[in-house]
């Protein structure tokens, strides 16, 4: 069975689709089975694994909204035993649809339950929101992995999220657990980001992972080419970075 | 009748809130009464203007479920002129409650209608995401602004955002007009940021500001000391492109 794991947080630009993508790509590359689930109706994690959020059809919208099975639209990518279930534009609308539809949080926990045999590690990465979509991905996963970029405002989300982890925890799923804090865009040359690394630090303890990834213009640039940094800049530091902490993720079981 | 601009984009993390803040903050400097509208439950514009998120009751919540009226929840700013209707966490949950309501669309424009004549300028800060929140700021509004941060990922989501900006243009507010795009955290050092300022000039010509907001670790620091970067530092590069900017868009009426 798979280790499920979403990545979520609500503050919008703090390395949610950086963190699922590479992470996963490096999990990839040491022999693990994995998939990546994307339920953003941006698309980013699609695109940055090199597939046409344009041209894919049909993707997660149809697994949501008309049940299809989710086999249907897995895609494999140019990296091996790295598998994608794309996302495309029209998601945009589906939260509205799955208001009223009948155990509209349960949809992907469902869907993925026929396939998780398949695949080692599944991450499933979310909007910037806390919406269906990304209670969703709550529902369906054993731990959720929270990037939290080191300036200010995305530390003032973080109460929220962890109300809502709770409520989730209460209410949908019982075995949710805190995979982990992951400090991105680390910039040492600013007091802010060495500040905000100590305060995470001092609040959530060993929740938080040891591996702090650092700002590199490598990161934002390899999307763009729609490969991972494994494999389009493998000696830079931000893959590095993100290949450690791939390594820790597989030393350290969910968090009971 | 004061000009209502929203500021907008579903990409996360691109300068929404800091560019609606800082913009809003030099308009007042220079005489003109400003109102801010936070419609993001993340209330960042609301903590970055020194208001305590948590203990604002009511908010811009109880304006789209209770309909009470705008005028009840605007608090003046420790600024002169400057003034917010501040957004609480309460508000993740009012998208729900408002897809069933009348004219839930238009909900934001007739609560601003009675209090407009107040105003010289109205900012609407909004949520990453294309949902109801910001549909109603759309709606409201007669001019957008479009913060693209200089990196790739952002770029991707521009289209989905023109298309929606014509839906509601053709379905909603006829009014509605692109006021521009602000190219954010630019850092000269980077080919990509390069690359991208070449792009969206190219695509998007005259709709694109002239002022370029470069990358400024001030920029990041002054909300947590809930200050705009006029109060906090107006001597850094961050502040005097704000500046800048603000001017511009003064010039600028909103484009025919
Ligand atoms: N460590 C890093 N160093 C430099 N740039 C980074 C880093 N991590 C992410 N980025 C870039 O920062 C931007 C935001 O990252 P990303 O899109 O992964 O965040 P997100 O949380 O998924 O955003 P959203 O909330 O829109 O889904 C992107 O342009 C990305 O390429
Ligand atoms: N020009 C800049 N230079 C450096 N940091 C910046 C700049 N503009 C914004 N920031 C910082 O980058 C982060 C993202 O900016 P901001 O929160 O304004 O974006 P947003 O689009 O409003 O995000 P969200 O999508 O979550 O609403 C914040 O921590 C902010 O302080
Ligand atoms: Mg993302
Ligand atoms: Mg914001």
């Amino acid at each position: 069975m798979a280790v499920i794991y979403a990545v979520a947080n609500q503050k919008g630009g703090v390395g949610k689709t950086t963190t699922a993508v590479n992470v996963a790509a490096y999990l990839a590359a040491a022999d693990k089975r994995v998939l990546v689930v994307d339920v953003d109706p941006q698309a980013n994690a699609t695109s940055s694994l090199g597939i046409d959020k344009n041209s894919v059809r049909p993707s997660i919208y149809n697994v949501f909204i008309e049940n299809i099975p989710i086999r249907e639209i897995i895609t494999p990518t140019a990296w091996e035993r790295l598998h994608l279930a794309p996302s495309s534009p029209i998601l945009a609308g589906a939260e509205v649809e799955m208001v009223g539809m009948m155990a509209r949080e349960h949809l992907l926990r469902k869907a993925l339950s026929p396939i998780s045999r398949q695949y080692d590690y599944i991450f499933v990465d979310t909007p910037p929101s806390l919406g269906l979509l990304t209670i969703n991905a709550l529902t369906a996963c054993q731990g959720v992995i929270i990037p939290v970029q080191c300036e200010y405002l995305p530390l003032e989300g973080l109460a929220q999220l962890m109300h809502t982890i709770r409520l989730v925890r209460e209410n949908l799923n019982p075995n949710l657990r805190i995979a982990g804090l992951v400090l991105t865009m680390y910039d040492p040359r600013t007091s802010l980001s060495k500040q905000v690394v100590q305060e995470v630090r001092k609040h959530f303890r060993d929740y938080v992972f040891r591996t702090i990834i650092p700002r590199s213009v490598r990161l934002s640039e390899a999307p763009s080419y729609g490969e991972p940094i494994s494999s389009y800049a493998p000696k830079s530091f931000g893959a590095l970075a993100y290949k450690a902490l791939a390594e820790e993720i597989m030393k350290k079981a969910v968090k009971a």
